[in-house]
């Protein structure tokens, strides 16, 4: 672990005093591979272990802490506090119905996610509908359906020839009128952000709904590349919140720490397993311990 | 002496980054550039490009080339094809992918739709199946995926097919359950007949990170695996965990997945893909 590695260059030193220049550069050399094995993205490791030298030269070690422990706990406060320390929720539009996109790159858990949020509203009592606006995977359309029936909230499926998703606009409309509905979740085809037209496409679909919030659907387990999808979808689109999916896993998630610090945008619920009410809320202290492995 | 030093530190610093930013993993990428500078004091008139050549050449070595079973002779019956891995990586999508690849040969096929879990998961195998008229075997939702399994290996050896094609459901690695399912699977393909040739293709994501590593260490641990398919290399990701998985699991990567049409997927070429990750 860390910790252990960490413990491991301070048990070579026995000079009092600070901790010395040396001890921290082998200490940020060790926490750098920690955070990349982790995924944290390049980028925000080094702008993370440069901040972090500035605080640990000369830094007196607490009486009852081992060097080790204290610049364990100062990088765990650290990612703590980058992460955000509010609880980040769905905002409500001022008067209903508050729409909300459900965008991200392909098999990130968009679909099984919106019936989760479904499922969350509906179970505070709110009207909810779903849209099931992916009319490019085969039977998505199917899968939002089925998942609307398990928790007993409509979904709006494209009519007979329908084909692409600006032409249900009209329809949603007239059914959210119809049911008085106070939420709506838009769930959207998988797209990669380089792709140019199916990002012409849901900005022009956001333009036609006018959402109150788009909502990055994240696999925790991305790579390297998180920050530059995360923010390819922030420039065409706009991104009002993140969620990260499939935290059930073993994943470290050093993405969630890249995605929140580079677009900062705050981070509305987990999806913590495949069924529908395993959605929850995000708790920083748990990431950044999950983070620091 | 001289002319290593011609090429300044920058170069190694910037070469570290560009293969960790591809997903490598740090201590394999400081590893690669430590290898090639050893390689260097030995070719003291390497350029800039020499250098980045033989990396190239040095990754591409790690991915090993074993002969899948469908480029040998099968004397008998079908040969099988599992697909595996985690949740959304693409496996139904390959599934269809690998349908149409091999009745592009000339080979009759089969799928069989063994995730029985997941909404809809059945219907959109079925889907794939229509689009390119091949037979889909399936049962209803919630049905034993191992006996979806085995009819469809059955089903095959009846109507004298060559290949059957079998998708599962995603399953994260630390599932105890859902990887104790998979093993049954196996274990009932193989009963069904032992002499059976079965590749089990473990899917992986081009956009997952360093948790390919944990995804090959438990699939492999309760079935065997017989190769890789890299799905999203259309994307920005470059999938560079697969050299640190070749290195270390010397499991050879059959496909690519490049799209989400049934043509987008391409026989794994390693010199490609590690120019991919260097250029
Ligand atoms: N274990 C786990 N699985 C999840 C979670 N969220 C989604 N999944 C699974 O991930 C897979 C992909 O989910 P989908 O909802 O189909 O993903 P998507 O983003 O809609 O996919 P596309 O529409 O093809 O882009 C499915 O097998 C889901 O059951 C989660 O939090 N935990
Ligand atoms: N861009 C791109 N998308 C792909 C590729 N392969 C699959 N996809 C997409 O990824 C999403 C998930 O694909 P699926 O085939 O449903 O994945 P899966 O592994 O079967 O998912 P589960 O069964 O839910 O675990 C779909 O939107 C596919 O179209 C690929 O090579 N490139
Ligand atoms: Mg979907
Ligand atoms: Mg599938």
């Amino acid at each position: 672990s860390l910790t252990g590695r960490l413990e491991g260059i301070f048990h070579k030193l026995t000079g009092k005093g600070g901790l010395s220049e040396s001890a921290v550069e082998d200490t940020l050399r060790e926490l750098r591979v920690a955070l990349l094995e982790a995924d944290v993205s390049l980028a925000v490791v080094k702008e993370f272990t440069e901040a972090l030298r500035a605080r640990l030269v000369g830094q007196a070690v607490k009486a009852g802490l081992t060097p080790a422990q204290q610049i364990i706990t100062e990088v765990y406060k650290e990612i703590v506090h980058i992460l955000g320390d509010h609880r980040a929720n769905i905002a409500l539009a001022s008067k209903p119905p508050t729409i909300v996109f459900m965008m991200g790159l392909q098999g990130s858990g968009k679909t099984t996610t919106s019936a989760k949020i479904a499922l969350h509203f509906k179970t505070q009592g709110r009207r909810v509908l779903l849209v099931a606006s992916d009319l490019a995977r085969l039977a998505a359309v199917d899968q939002l359906r089925i998942l609307g029936e398990q928790i007993g909230v409509p979904v709006v499926l494209p009519s007979e020839g329908v084909t692409r998703p600006q032409d249900m606009v009209a329809s949603v409309r007239k059914r959210i009128l119809e049911g008085m509905y106070e939420i709506v979740i838009v769930d959207t085809a998988g797209r990669l952000s380089i792709d140019e037209e199916l990002m012409i496409e849901l900005k022009n679909l956001k333009s036609l709904y006018n959402p109150k919030e788009c909502l990055l659907v994240v696999d925790a387990m991305q790579g390297q590349e998180a920050v530059n999808v995360s923010r390819g979808f922030d420039q065409s689109i706009g991104v009002d919140g993140v969620i990260f999916t499939k935290l059930d896993g073993d994943t470290r998630g050093g993405a969630v720490l890249s995605i929140r610090s580079v677009i900062k945008k705050p981070i509305k619920f987990v999806g913590s397993g495949e069924k529908l009410d395993r959605l929850e809320p995000f708790i920083p202290e748990r990431m950044a311990s999950r983070i620091i492995g | 002496d001289a002319l290593f030093r011609k090429k300044d530190p920058a170069f190694y610093h910037d070469l570290e980054e560009v293969l960790i930013s591809a997903d490598i993993g740090p201590v394999v990428a400081q590893q690669l550039v430590l290898d090639l500078q050893e390689w260097e004091k030995n070719h003291p008139e390497a350029t800039a490009e020499d250098s980045l050549s033989h990396l190239e050449a040095r990754m591409a070595q790690e991915f090993p080339s074993s002969q899948p079973i469908w480029e040998k002779e099968s004397p008998h019956g079908p040969q099988v094809l599992l697909l595996v891995g985690v949740n959304g990586v693409g496996k139904t999508t390959t599934t269809g992918k690998l349908a149409a690849y091999f009745k592009s040969q000339g080979r009759t096929v089969i799928l069989g739709a063994a995730d029985t879990f997941r909404a809809a998961a059945i219907d959109q195998l079925r889907r794939w199946g229509e689009q390119l008229e091949i037979p889909v075997v399936h049962q209803k939702p919630g049905a034993d995926p191992a006996s979806v399994a085995f009819d469809t290996v059955r089903a095959a050896r009846a109507r004298k097919l060559d290949m059957a094609l079998i998708d599962t459901a995603g399953r994260l690695q630390n599932k105890h359950n859902l990887m104790a399912e998979l093993q049954k699977i196996g274990s009932v393909i193989r009963k069904e007949d032992p002499e059976t040739p079965v590749e089990i293709l473990l899917v992986l994501d081009a956009t997952i990170g360093q948790n390919a590593h944990s995804q090959l260490e438990e699939f492999r641990k309760i079935t065997p695996l017989s190769g890789l398919v890299l799905t999203k290399l259309d994307g920005t990701s470059k999938g560079g965990v697969a050299v640190a998985l070749a290195q270390k699991y010397r499991l050879p990567v059959r496909f690519i997945g490049v799209g989400e049409k049934a043509t987008d997927l391409l026989p794994f070429d390693p010199g490609l893909f590690a120019r991919s990750i260097l250029r």
